[in-house]
């Protein structure tokens, strides 16, 4: 494997918005690209992974390798990065050791580093393709403000999704809050505007203490994707350039 | 939590 990222920005903020939820990864890298796929401990939150072989330059990738890499490891080594670092990922085949490069685009100073693999035995997980009953795309400092706010009443939110809009509603001990969005274009910034495609109404609950997680991601990407259907996982979906994404799933909180 | 973790397994394995 030869894979090199013009930006190392990237990366990192790839790295630290999973590295709470997920702690040994299988990097499965191959000629499409380098995907990851891991579940958290408490087997209801999923993270998926995938850097495209477009999002790199050049990209080489001769035998399918699966890297197991504990990522406080990965995170110890990137935070030697600058974020505007050229980074290159090198590993032979059958390795012991994933080697990572920063150069400096405006320096001649080069670092290198290498870390030690893992063995790691992960079962592969077939994510359906699915037609949700609900598509939300909004800004990602919106989907963030949202559940930090709500966050601070409860530790729960009720989504639901109407032809009339979305709205977050929560519960708590000093009281309750909701915040409510319509769809919105915004005609000078896109990246402001409020997409709901639905073909049924939705409502489900979700734990506010992942979401607040998932939105570690919101400096990926301008936009996020809220995908909901009844009794399957909320998708929470930021995309990255050249189609890579980075994609949460989380099973919605059922009552009695 | 352990109908969470159904949800996820019904979902994952269709």
């Amino acid at each position: 494997l030869e894979a090199r990222l013009e930006q190392a920005a990237m990366l990192k903020r790839v790295v630290d918005a999973i590295k709470d939820l997920v702690q040994d990864c299988n990097f499965d890298c191959n000629d499409s690209g380098i995907a990851l796929q891991a579940m958290d401990n408490s087997h209801v939150a999923l993270v998926s992974m995938m850097l495209k072989s477009e999002s790199f330059s050049p990209f080489r990738c001769d035998r399918n390798i699966a890297l197991g890499i504990n990522l406080t490891s990965l995170t110890k080594v990137l935070r030697a990065a600058q974020g505007d670092d050229i980074l290159t990922l090198k590993a032979e085949d059958a390795p012991d050791v994933v080697n990572l490069t920063f150069e400096s685009p405006e320096s001649d100073r080069l670092s290198e580093y290498d870390i030690k693999l893992m063995d790691i035995d992960q079962e592969h997980l077939g994510i359906p393709d699915t037609e949700y009953a609900a598509t939300i795309t909004l800004p990602s400092s919106e989907f963030s403000r949202i559940t930090r706010d709500l966050s601070a009443l409860s530790e729960s939110v009720a989504i639901e999704c109407t032809k009339e809009g979305v709205k977050f509603t929560c519960t708590g001990d000093i009281g309750n809050g909701s915040v409510s969005l319509r769809q919105h274009t915004n005609v000078e910034n896109d990246a402001k505007s409020v997409d709901i495609s639905l073909t049924e109404p939705v409502a489900l609950t979700f734990s506010l203490k992942y979401l607040v997680n998932f939105c570690k991601a919101a400096g990926l990407s301008d936009r996020v994707r809220l995908c909901l259907s009844n009794e399957v996982p909320l998708l929470v979906e930021y995309g990255l350039s050249n189609n890579s994404y980075l994609r949460f799933y989380l099973a919605p909180k059922i009552g009695d | 939590k352990i109908f969470q973790q159904q949800i996820f397994k019904f979902f994952l394995d269709g």
